[in-house]
């Protein structure tokens, strides 16, 4: 681990005082190593050991704290400070209803996590309505269907032969009669290089008022996920971010790396199939199994 | 890479964030690095690098290249193909493509949706299997994923079909119970089918980063995976993360899905992968 690694480095340390450069070097070294494991994107990495190097420079070997427990203290700070966000909860809208757009690549958890979310909106007192638009993968309507009738939860499907943004259309319209004050619309999985089905998210986002529109990404993802990510951000202008199948042993790198370059704030994470298998995320707890 | 770099350290340095970045992973990146400090650079400077761009794909050429043969059908026995893999990493999509090829060549095929657990697993397999025009088991949600694997053996059997392709829920490999499940429908296979031929592929997105090492890692150990299938290859994610899986574990890549189409599935080339990854 990488404390047993930064003890094997302070043991040759005697003096008390400012670290040398030889040393902060070594622990850079293992720290950007634990990094790259963890998957966080290898340009990232990069500029956050530049940083760090600053960092741990300035820092004086303190007299209550090993130098281990120290360089990790001052890692895992600045990780938490980088994925920390003031605004993490979902903003309502000042007039109902609240309309929330799930997208993301494909198989990265948006039918699932679209449920969670409406029976989150439900424990807090709203009235949430689930809008199925994914018109083309098999039986994609039927498993929202499925889930939102197993947790008691309405969902609006106008079959295959719609446009995702009429779906929507008729849905609010829908809506207002029930009195569902929360809409959750679950899109089908695309790539980001896929102009066609990328226009698609577009057309909504430009005809319909969505207060927030959040990217589901797999928590196990590499590298790519922030060139996969970037082109959804820019498209619709993306307002949070949820990581998915965290109950796994992937560090999940992948939400430095998000929030670093792209600055949008990680609502929620997702930890397991069932429908209360969510949670609001926690920087520091992230930080640490980022860390490793 | 490979005509920019103007020195030694240069090169070096984009050659591995050229490695890291395609998902190689931190050990099998300094591995093939290595490989490459050995070597006198001022020879080929003059080429403009272009002699290392073959070294490179002649070893991670190498390192992909296996004996294991490809996925084939043997007329004189049941042929089973089960698909494992975690969540959301491709399983139902590939089941659907493997049949479709496999119809051309032979009509025996039946579909076993063992994955009783995911809210329309079933009719989503069902529909795939329509479109390929192969049989399906009957089966609901709910019911136990051996049980079905073994109505499917038997009804295999009984209709004279020689092909058995298996779709399994997705599971997370740290989830123990989930495993033992899948090991317990191998022993069905294995009491059921003891002269089957069996292929044991194993999905893995080629989004995923080093988290798919410790996958196959547990695939493996429980099952013995005979192959992965390496899926969304369609993305701008290079998927090399089966070179440090081949490195580590020795398990070879097989399949390729590169859309979401029934015949966007390729045979595994070595060659070609690694091209696409320097390119
Ligand atoms: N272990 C675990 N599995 C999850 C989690 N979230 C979703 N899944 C599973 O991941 C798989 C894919 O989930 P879906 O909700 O179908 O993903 P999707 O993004 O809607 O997929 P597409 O619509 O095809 O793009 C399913 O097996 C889910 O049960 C999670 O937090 N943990
Ligand atoms: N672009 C692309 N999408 C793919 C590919 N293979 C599968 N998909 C998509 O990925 C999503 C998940 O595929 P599934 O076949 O349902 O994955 P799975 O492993 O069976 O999922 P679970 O059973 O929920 O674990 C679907 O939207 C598929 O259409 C591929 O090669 N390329
Ligand atoms: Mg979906
Ligand atoms: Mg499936």
């Amino acid at each position: 681990s990488l404390t047993d690694k930064f003890q094997t480095i302070f043991k040759k340390i005697k003096n008390k005082g400012k670290l040398n450069e030889n040393d902060i070097k070594n622990c850079l070294h293992e720290i950007r190593i634990a990094l790259l494991e963890a998957d966080v994107n290898y340009k990232v990495v990069k500029e956050f050991i530049d940083s760090l190097h600053d960092k741990i420079q300035q820092e004086k070997i303190s007299e209550s704290l090993s130098p281990t427990q120290q360089i990790i203290k001052i890692v895992n700070g600045e990780i938490t400070l980088t994925l920390g966000c003031k605004q993490n909860d979902l903003s309502i809208s000042p007039a109902p209803p609240t309309i929330i757009m799930l997208v993301g690549l494909q198989g990265t958890g948006k039918t699932t996590t679209a449920v969670k979310l409406a029976n989150y909106f439900r424990k807090k007192g709203h009235l949430p309505l689930l809008i199925a638009t994914d018109i083309y993968r098999p039986a994609a309507i039927e498993q929202l269907q499925v889930l939102g009738e197993k947790s008691n939860l309405p969902v609006f499907s106008m079959g295959k032969n719609e446009s995702a943004v009429n779906i929507v259309k008729a849905a609010i319209k829908y809506s207002s009669k029930k009195n569902n004050d929360v809409l959750i619309i679950d899109t089908a999985g695309r790539l980001h290089i896929d102009d066609k089905l990328m226009n698609e998210l577009q057309e909504i986002n430009e005809n319909i008022p969505l207060q927030e529109k959040l990217l589901i990404v797999d928590a196990m993802a590499g590298q790519d996920a922030v060139n996969s990510a970037k082109v959804f951000c820019d498209k619709i202008k993306v307002s949070g971010i949820i990581l998915t199948k965290l109950d796994g042993d992937t560090r999940g790198g992948v939400a430095l790396s998000l929030k670093k370059v792209l600055g949008v704030p990680i609502k929620f994470i997702g930890i397991g199939e069932k429908v209360d298998n969510f949670e609001p995320f926690h920087p520091e707890r992230m930080a640490s199994r980022i860390l490793g | 890479l490979f005509s920019n770099s103007k020195d030694k350290i240069d090169f070096l340095e984009k050659l591995e964030e050229l490695l890291i970045l395609s998902d190689l992973g931190t050990s099998a990146t300094a591995e093939i690095m290595n490989e490459f400090q050995q070597i006198n650079f001022r020879e080929y400077k003059e080429n403009n690098f272009i002699f290392f761009k073959e070294k490179l794909k002649v070893i991670l050429i190498d390192i992909l290249n296996s004996t294991a043969p490809d996925i084939k059908i043997n007329e004189n026995r049941l042929n089973i193909i089960m698909l494992v893999g975690v969540n959301g990493s491709g399983k139902t999509s590939i089941a659907g493509k493997i049949a479709y090829r496999l119809k051309n060549i032979n009509n025996d095929i039946i579909m076993v949706p063992a994955d009783t657990f995911r809210a329309a697993a079933i009719q989503q397999l069902k529909i795939l299997a329509c479109k390929v025009g192969a049989e399906m088991i009957n089966t609901k949600e709910g019911a136990d994923p051996a049980s079905v694997v073994y109505d499917g053996i038997s009804a295999a059997r009984a209709r004279k079909k020689n092909i058995v392709i298996i779709d399994t829920a997705g599971r997370l490999h740290t989830k123990t119970n989930l495993m033992n499940e899948l090991e317990k429908i191998k022993r069905v296979i294995q009491k059921e089918a003891n002269d089957c031929s069996l292929e044991i592929l194993q999905t893995i997105d080629a989004t995923m980063g080093q988290n798919a090492i410790a996958q196959a890692e547990f695939f493996n150990k429980s099952l013995g995976v005979t192959g992965i299938a390496l899926t969304k290859m369609d993305g701008t994610a290079k998927g090399g993360i089966v070179i440090a899986i081949k490195k580590e574990l020795d398990i070879p890549v097989k399949l390729i899905s590169c859309g979401e189409k029934l015949n966007n599935l390729y045979d595994f080339k070595a060659e070609k992968f690694v091209e696409a990854l320097l390119d």
